[in-house]
C-alpha cells in the first residue's frame, strides 16, 4: 500500500441549497478545504491516519461554522458540552469523551485517554479534570459560544413542541 | 459533529469524531460520536468509519462497528456496506449520514440527509468538498 486516502465530513442535516447563505456555504467550503489540508499535509508527508484525522477534526473544532468544539450548539440550560472519540485501527486502541466544557479540542483529549490512560471512555467534569492533569489544552466556555448558535436555542425553546433539534435543523 | 477516516501509506486506518451534540439538549444526552462503534469505529481489517446524524439510532444499530464487521465477515465493499447500514437506519426512520474509508484506499460516503459537510483527497485524487 503506498497512497493515502482522508476523508472528512461536518455534520449532516436538513440544509438545502438555498436554506444556506451564500456566505454561510463559502464559509463551509473554506472550512473544509482547511481541514483537508491539515490532514492530507500529514499523509503526504508519510505521516500516521491517526495523526491526520486529528489534524484534520481540530481544525474543524476551531471553526464556528461546524458543530464541533468552537461554534457547538447548547444544551437547553444555555451550555456548551462537548463529546469526542478516536479510533486507530492497527491496534484497534480507542478514546472517548463525553459531555466535556473546558479542553479547547475534545478529539485531542480522546486521544489523551486513549494514549495515557487505562480507560476508553471519559465523561463530564472527570474527563476535564483529566485533561488538566495532563496538560490538554483549556478553553473558557465562552471560546466556545457563538451569537449563530445562541439564535438557534432561543429559537428552538421557544416552540416547546420541539424539545430538540430532533429535525437535525442544525446538524 | 464533524468527522474525519483516513488510511496511511503503511496501509494503517483512523477515526475521529467531535460533537457538541444537539441543540437544545437535556439529562446529559450523549449521541453516537463518542461510542465506540456506534458513531465511530477503525479497523485494519475493514475499514475506519465516522457517523453524524440522529445519533440515537446510530446506538442502537451500531453502525461503525457493523459496516466494520460486514465487511470483515461477508467481503462487502466498504462502498456497499455503507450504503447497506444508511439505508437500515432509514427503514427505522433514523437520519444521517457516514464517511469510511478501507485499507485499500477506497473512501466513501453515504447519506439520508437533504446535506453533509464532506470532503476528501488522496494521493491519487485532488481534494473535493461538497455540501448538498
Amino acid at each position: 500500500m503506498t497512497g493515502w486516502t482522508l476523508v472528512i465530513h461536518g455534520g449532516s442535516g436538513s440544509m438545502t441549497r438555498g436554506v444556506l447563505s451564500t456566505a454561510d456555504d463559502n464559509a463551509g467550503r473554506a472550512g473544509l478545504a482547511a481541514a483537508l489540508d491539515a490532514g492530507g499535509d500529514i499523509l503526504r508527508g508519510g505521516g500516521s491516519a491517526l495523526d491526520a484525522v486529528e489534524a484534520a477534526v481540530r481544525v474543524m473544532e476551531d471553526d464556528p461554522v461546524f458543530n464541533a468544539g468552537r461554534g457547538s450548539v447548547f444544551t437547553a440550560e444555555g451550555r456548551i458540552e462537548c463529546d469526542a472519540a478516536i479510533m486507530d485501527g492497527s491496534g484497534r486502541t480507542a478514546g472517548a469523551v463525553a459531555g466535556v466544557r473546558t479542553t479547547r479540542h475534545p478529539v485531542s483529549l480522546a486521544r489523551e485517554v486513549m494514549t495515557n490512560s487505562a480507560h476508553v471512555f471519559l465523561a463530564g467534569a472527570g474527563a476535564d479534570s483529566f485533561a488538566r492533569a495532563h496538560g490538554v489544552e483549556a478553553a473558557e466556555p465562552a471560546w466556545f459560544e457563538t451569537v449563530e448558535r445562541r439564535r438557534q436555542l432561543d429559537e428552538i425553546l421557544a416552540n416547546p413542541d420541539a424539545p430538540f433539534d430532533s429535525g437535525m435543523k442544525y446538524g | 459533529t464533524v468527522g474525519a477516516v483516513a488510511v496511511d501509506s503503511a496501509g494503517h486506518v483512523a477515526a475521529a469524531t467531535s460533537t457538541g451534540g444537539l441543540t437544545g439538549k437535556r439529562w446529559g444526552r450523549v449521541g453516537d460520536s463518542p461510542l465506540i462503534g456506534a458513531g465511530t469505529y477503525a479497523d485494519d481489517r475493514a475499514a475506519a468509519v465516522s457517523c453524524t446524524g440522529a445519533g440515537e439510532f446510530f446506538i442502537r444499530l451500531g453502525v461503525a462497528h457493523e459496516i466494520c464487521a460486514r465487511i470483515r465477515l461477508t467481503g462487502l465493499s466498504v462502498d456497499d456496506a455503507a450504503r447497506e447500514m444508511i439505508a437500515e437506519l432509514g427503514v427505522m426512520g433514523g437520519k444521517g449520514g457516514l464517511i469510511a474509508v478501507g485499507p485499500d484506499g477506497v473512501g466513501t460516503w453515504n447519506f439520508n440527509t437533504p446535506g453533509m459537510y464532506r470532503g476528501r483527497v488522496s494521493s491519487h485524487r485532488q481534494a473535493e468538498v461538497a455540501i448538498y
